[in-house]
């Protein structure tokens, strides 16, 4: 038996939004611990990984593990029919072939009850070493996002070099080059503003914007992201999912052959 | 050149 009641139902909405165009099916794991996904798309390229912890929900019941495989963009359509304010309550019962939405508006005075297939997924579960990155940059989500959107005007791949200037972002296609360095910058109103450059060393790595631009979908989630990379090694987006947990976005990078 | 990696070259099936 699985019964998890969210409050914030939309931080769910939003978690759909922000992977629903880059895994078509994956398996949603509940255990003790929390509601997790990990997910490759569709060309091994990137992988997603979701971790929402039990502790962030007002009620978390997982009698056992389970795991539910469904088509991510049949379940942004069941989530999209809820409003923003829902709380949402996924349910589900031991070896049955549905899981259930439930919606509950605040004011209590409607209640949605939406049912949905779930399917058997093969997927393989990867091993993520935790790692030491060689720079970890976080900055203001709805920046990185129109840097990624405005160079996928020019090219199809970023370059990110981060030295103790700063982060650079540059690309290069068949009308010319784009170039956008942000530099750290602690000294705002805001915390949800800054810039941080945390560097081990320099790094520069190159991806390809496609996805970047996929990952950033997940905008509306956190007013901050965090990059993390290491030479040779695919990079990390994170965006944190209110206090409960995080999305990351691992991108394999473009290599020397 | 460079070419596309793929997520299986860093991370292993555990």
């Amino acid at each position: 038996m699985l019964e998890l009641r969210l409050v914030q139902g939309g931080l769910l909405k939003k978690v759909l939004e922000a992977i629903k165009d880059l895994v078509n099916d994956a398996n949603f794991d509940c255990s003790p611990a929390g509601f997790s996904l990990q997910a490759m798309d569709s060309s091994h390229v990137a992988l997603v990984a979701l971790l929402l912890r039990s502790e962030g929900f007002e009620h978390y019941r997982c009698d056992r593990n389970l795991s539910m495989g469904m088509n991510l963009n049949n379940m942004a359509k069941m989530l999209k029919c809820a409003g923003n304010d829902d709380i949402v309550t996924i349910k589900a019962d031991d070896g049955a072939d549905s899981v259930t939405f439930m919606f509950e508006s605040p004011t209590q005075d409607k209640i949605s009850d939406f049912e949905m297939k779930l399917m058997d997924i093969d997927s393989e579960h990867l091993g993520i070493p935790e790692a030491e990155f060689q720079a970890i940059v976080r900055m203001p989500s709805a920046e990185f996002a129109r840097i990624c959107k405005d160079l996928s005007t020019i090219g199809d791949t970023v370059v990110i070099s981060v030295t103790k200037e700063g982060v650079k972002f540059s690309t290069r296609g068949d009308i010319g080059t784009a170039s956008i360095v942000c530099r750290q910058n602690t000294t705002v109103d805001k915390p949800e503003e800054a810039t941080v450059i945390e560097m081990e060393e320099p790094v520069t790595l190159t991806f390809a914007l496609r996805y970047m631009n996929s990952f950033t979908k997940a905008t509306p989630l956190a007013s901050q992201v965090t990059i993390s990379l290491s030479s040779d090694l695919p990079g990390v987006v994170e965006y944190k999912v209110a206090e409960m947990g995080y999305i990351r976005f691992y991108l394999a990078p473009k290599l020397e052959e | 050149l460079k070419s596309q990696a793929r997520i299986a070259r860093f991370f292993r099936a555990s």
